[in-house]
């Protein structure tokens, strides 16, 4: 789920610098 | 649990939902009733006002796209999909935000903003319509609902329910701090398809569904049933949710210059 969810999982992870979307 | 703690989570919540949603009801209500004395939105009302109210729209662009070469509609779509997309940025901050959320499982923190996140998207859209339009772009822009409509096929289709749904939402009266406890429940919903581990997700809504229940007997202590009539929204939003899905997959297939922002792209692909 991890694998097909790249973005989601980034922006879950990562706390304070938001991906750039 | 105590009365005290389901307080000190109301609160909790509704301060993440102020530091993440920078557009609250409070703000977007005073905007459209015109108590701001600030700067009235821009209103866009047809194709003329469309272009001439572009600059703004949105923040960011997304690049690879020639924005010469696109319609109004589409390039007017594609921004929708940007906001979007640091919508959900915000939706998922909010969510870290729930004590609990970010011990789960991390493949059911994915599945719960999955499915959540477009239910979010469209009660948080509430405050910002009216009967007759909706504000948008951070408030700066009211855009008519007439104007929606006016829209070619299958585009005029796309806002028309979330009128629908908002106007009858709108009359629950919800404030700020009714909402942050109620998209919490949204979030935490243990019936999404392939969740791992059930029991805790279900635990924690248990307990900010007790916190919005005593939040609503305190806040609206007049409105009969409000905590019911608000659970069973939860049922519309899950029809709305999967129309919207499917408008989507029918422009996908006949929009030629359609794009897709990857991030929609994940949340939406196998949806429903």
């Amino acid at each position: 789920l991890k694998e097909k969810h790249k973005i989601l999982h980034q922006l879950l992870q990562n706390s304070t610098s938001p991906v750039d979307l | 649990p105590e009365a005290a703690d389901l307080r000190a989570l109301a609160r909790h919540l509704y301060e993440a939902y102020l530091k993440y949603f920078p557009l609250t009801k409070a703000k977007a209500r005073a905007i459209l009733s015109g108590k701001t004395g600030e700067k009235v939105p821009f209103v866009i009302h047809d194709m003329k006002s469309l272009m001439e109210g572009e600059q703004f729209i949105n923040c960011r662009q997304i690049p690879s796209l020639d924005h010469q070469q696109q319609v109004s509609t589409l390039r007017f779509f594609h921004s929708c999909q940007s906001r979007s997309a640091e919508a959900v940025r915000e939706v998922t901050e909010f969510a870290k935000s729930i004590p609990g959320f970010i011990d789960l499982d991390l493949n059911d923190q994915v599945t719960l903003l999955k499915y959540g996140v477009i239910e979010v998207l469209i009660i948080m859209m509430s405050p910002l319509m009216n009967k007759d339009g909706t504000l948008i772009s951070y408030g700066q822009i009211f855009m008519t609902r007439e104007f929606l409509k006016s829209l070619r096929k299958p585009f005029c289709q796309m806002m028309e329910p979330k009128f629908e749904f908002s106007v009858k939402f709108n009359t629950l009266e919800l404030d700020d701090s009714d909402m942050a406890l109620f998209l919490a429940v949204i979030i935490l919903s243990g019936d999404r398809p392939g969740l791992l581990n059930v029991k805790p997700i279900e635990q924690l809504q248990e307990t900010v569904l007790h916190s919005l229940e005593l939040q609503l007997k305190l806040n609206h202590p007049d409105s009969l049933q409000l905590f019911a009539k608000l659970l069973q929204k939860m049922t519309d939003l899950r029809q709305i949710v999967t129309d919207h899905v499917h408008l989507i997959e029918l422009l996908k297939k006949t929009e030629v210059d359609m794009f897709l922002h990857p991030l929609l792209q994940e949340i939406m692909k196998d949806l429903y």
